[in-house]
């Protein structure tokens, strides 16, 4: 609800998420054609934190590395 | 190889799907890859079970995370039939598996690979090509914020945590990509897909690659 605590913590999310779209569309990186465009989307007003916790949950497994074993396989 | 493929322009692609707030990506990406390859070899293009996946899967954790590759072990162990996605609903939370009797429609991989192709995407790009779409994993982080073009920076191979489908790929501009589909929803990135560069293996999108064989 308006004025609740939790309505001024998604705010202070939703400015800091725009502190990091200042960098990261930072013209250093971005001056290429084409590049991506980071900006305010349905995210906007979790943390990192919040959003690692639930999107970001896939476990890393090492894999071995792609060796072409013959031009029959690849075909 | 071609100058662009992408599996969508041949109706082998099911839509986006939103995991909302179930952290189900392994899921999501490996029976999109199931759905096309099943389709790829001459049947119906039929949304799968993905909660049936985040069940069932023991070697993973539901909602609360999993692999690509462990997934896909349990599947090729198992030869669990996935049901159609109508019969087994997306609740956006861990429940308890649920099994049909073996007459019940299905589809099951009698197969899968999975290797690291960092350094070699352009065996990736062939790979994509013969097998169908590519489960991969990739750094997520910055796509918090992404909304379109050409991801080029800002994120770091070794250091996945995010699973998604890869469907095609363009070399015709002056930045080559990869076509990606996400399952964040429509509305997140360019319809729900998000385009990276190929090449310098950008957000370790090269280093977990698998795919099923039905």
């Amino acid at each position: 609800s308006l004025g609740s605590l939790e309505l001024q913590r998604r705010e202070r999310f939703f400015q800091e998420s725009i502190q990091r779209h200042v960098y990261l569309n930072s013209p250093v990186l971005s001056h290429e054609n084409n590049s991506a465009i980071y900006g305010i989307n349905q995210f906007s007003d979790l943390s990192p934190e919040e959003f690692k916790a639930i999107y970001l949950q896939s476990k890393a497994v090492k894999l071995p590395e792609y060796v072409k074993t013959s031009t029959k396989e690849a075909v | 190889l071609p100058a662009r493929f992408d599996w969508r322009d041949k109706k082998f692609v099911t839509p986006v799907r939103n995991q909302l707030s179930c952290g189900g990506c392994w899921a999501f990406s490996i029976v999109g890859g199931i759905e096309s390859a099943y389709a790829i070899k001459g049947n119906l293009l039929e949304e799968l079970s993905v909660q049936q996946v985040i069940d069932c899967s023991y070697e993973d954790h539901g909602c609360n995370g999993g692999s690509t590759i462990s997934a896909l072990h349990w599947l090729n162990k198992t030869r669990v039939k996935l049901a159609r996605a109508s019969e087994y609903k997306f609740k956006a939370q861990t429940g308890i598996c649920h099994y049909f009797p073996s007459s019940d429609f299905g589809v099951s991989i009698r197969d899968y690979k999975a290797y690291n192709f960092s350094g070699a995407e352009e065996q990736m790009m062939m790979q994509l090509i013969n097998l169908g779409p590519l489960a991969v994993t990739v750094d997520a982080v910055s796509w918090q914020d992404y909304l379109g073009g050409i991801i080029q920076h800002h994120c770091s191979s070794g250091e996945a945590n995010h699973a998604v489908l890869i469907t095609g790929f363009d070399t015709t501009g002056d930045i080559p990509y990869w076509i990606v589909q996400n399952s964040w929803g429509t509305t997140w990135g360019i319809d729900g897909y998000v385009y990276i560069k190929i090449g310098e293996n950008v957000c370790g999108i090269a280093d977990t690659v698998s795919a099923a064989l039905v």
